[in-house]
């Protein structure tokens, strides 16, 4: 409840891929140790959908936390109208302000096969700047 | 590189791919 979509944008390189990027950020009250499991296979879900390719697989790497960071990246294949592609997608889930709010990026990005657009590369980029707070205690 | 406000002091940083426009 009161999760509101803060960035939702998308990029595309002709003939190479393309890489799509969305934020929310919201409460953080019922946050315990745990629930970034449930947020991120949301979030994973979401992406899915949202990346214009039929998915042979995706991977999903541990959770990791370091630096007040809570993320996960995720690897796939699939194909899209124009022929195989792989993808990577990143969650970055961190909580901000003195509310302690979430806010939770994904970034994912879909590479023709054969293309040099490097999406690992481009979702190992995402990095927050500013002020980042611990966990609020459950 | 994309730099945008994503919540109280906090910005998201993400690197762009060379030739990419927005969609």
């Amino acid at each position: 409840p009161g999760v509101s979509v803060v960035l939702r944008k998308g990029f595309r390189v002709a003939d190479a891929g393309s890489l799509g990027i969305g934020c929310v950020r919201g409460p953080s009250d019922k946050w315990a140790p745990g629930v970034e499991e449930l947020v991120f296979a949301r979030a994973t879900s979401i992406a899915k959908g949202s990346l214009g390719v039929s998915l042979e697989r995706l991977d999903a790497r541990p959770i990791r936390s370091e630096n007040r960071v809570i993320e996960q990246r995720l690897s796939g294949e699939g194909t899209t109208g124009a022929g195989g592609s792989l993808v990577e997608m990143r969650h970055l889930l961190v909580f901000a302000g003195e509310a302690r709010e979430g806010v939770l990026c994904s970034v994912a990005c879909v590479e023709a096969r054969g293309a040099s657009l490097k999406c690992s590369e481009l979702v190992s980029s995402a990095s927050f700047q500013g002020s980042l707070m611990e966990p609020p205690p459950p | 590189p994309i730099s945008a406000e994503v919540g109280p002091e906090v910005r998201l940083l993400v690197a762009l791919p060379e030739g990419a426009r927005e969609v």
